[in-house]
């Protein structure tokens, strides 16, 4: 039996959030350790993997491994439907039918309970070793999708260019061009607003706008982005969860 | 001209 209680819903808000755009159908892993998901968008351009370690709920158990195949967009309706202050508990059988969702409400007696059908998943699981990478870069989420969202203005391709202490945005577009140049910056008082750039080979490196566009939606998730990056590779940005984390692999584009 | 590569010509399937 699985029993997850979060101790706000704002957690699972904004991980589905997150993720619906790009990916309709999901398969939750449920394990002693927490709730893991690999998922690829119909393109397979953008691989998303999830891991809500048991630490990111105030109580967590798990008897037994547990498979929930979840259409995003239903649960995405009914996560809505609670409000983020409230506390959630996720509750399953060993071999479920359904997923329940109940909402507690903190300061009244309020309990809203929903039950969703979980459905059969056949999916591929792309097996990732462990990447090495040129150049790793932490900024703030918010600075960085702010530049998403204004390049995708001027064209579908965003370029990521990498030199010792600075990363430049830059996107060509047909009416004009643009670019963003964030230089390496320690704020001692919030650290949250550095910006580390660790390199070991220049990068020059360009990305579909559209799917940097998805990835963004996790925001709210973190005050920091992690970008790893290496020539010719997938991408990895990460954006870590109380314990845990939301990471999304981007193949790049270049002339093949 | 620069081409949208996909997951698959990187990582194989498990």
């Amino acid at each position: 039996m699985l029993e997850g209680k979060f101790d706000e819903a704002s957690l699972l808000k904004k991980v589905i959030d997150a993720m619906k755009d790009s990916v309709k159908l999901c398969n939750f892993n449920c394990t002693e350790n927490g709730i893991s998901v690999q998922a690829i968008d119909d393109s397979r351009v953008l691989l998303i993997s999830l891991l809500i370690e048991a630490g990111s709920f105030e109580d967590y158990r798990c008897d037994r491994n547990i498979v929930l195949g979840l259409e995003m967009e239903s649960l995405n309706k009914i996560i809505k439907n609670g409000n983020a202050s409230d506390m959630l508990t996720l509750v399953a059988e060993d071999s479920p039918d359904a997923l329940n969702l109940i909402f507690e409400d903190k300061r009244r007696d309020r309990i809203a309970e929903y039950s969703l059908k979980l459905m059969d998943i056949d999916q591929d699981f792309l097996k990732i070793e462990d990447m090495k990478f040129d150049a790793v870069v932490n900024m703030p989420s918010a600075e960085f999708a702010k530049i998403c969202r204004d390049m995708k203005t001027l064209s579908e391709s965003l370029q990521i260019i990498i030199t010792k202490d600075s990363v430049k945005f830059n996107s060509e577009g047909d009416f004009g061009s643009g670019s963003v140049v964030i230089k390496s910056f320690t704020d001692l008082e919030k650290t949250e607003e550095s910006v580390r750039i660790t390199l070991e080979k220049p990068i020059n490196l360009t990305f579909g706008a559209k799917y940097l566009n998805d990835i963004i939606k996790s925001t709210p998730l973190a005050s920091q982005v992690t970008i790893k990056l290496c020539d010719k590779q997938p991408a990895l940005f990460e954006y870590q969860l109380p314990s845990g984390y939301l990471r999304f692999y981007l193949a790049p584009k270049f002339e093949d | 001209m620069s081409k949208q590569q996909t997951l698959g010509s990187f990582f194989s399937s498990a």
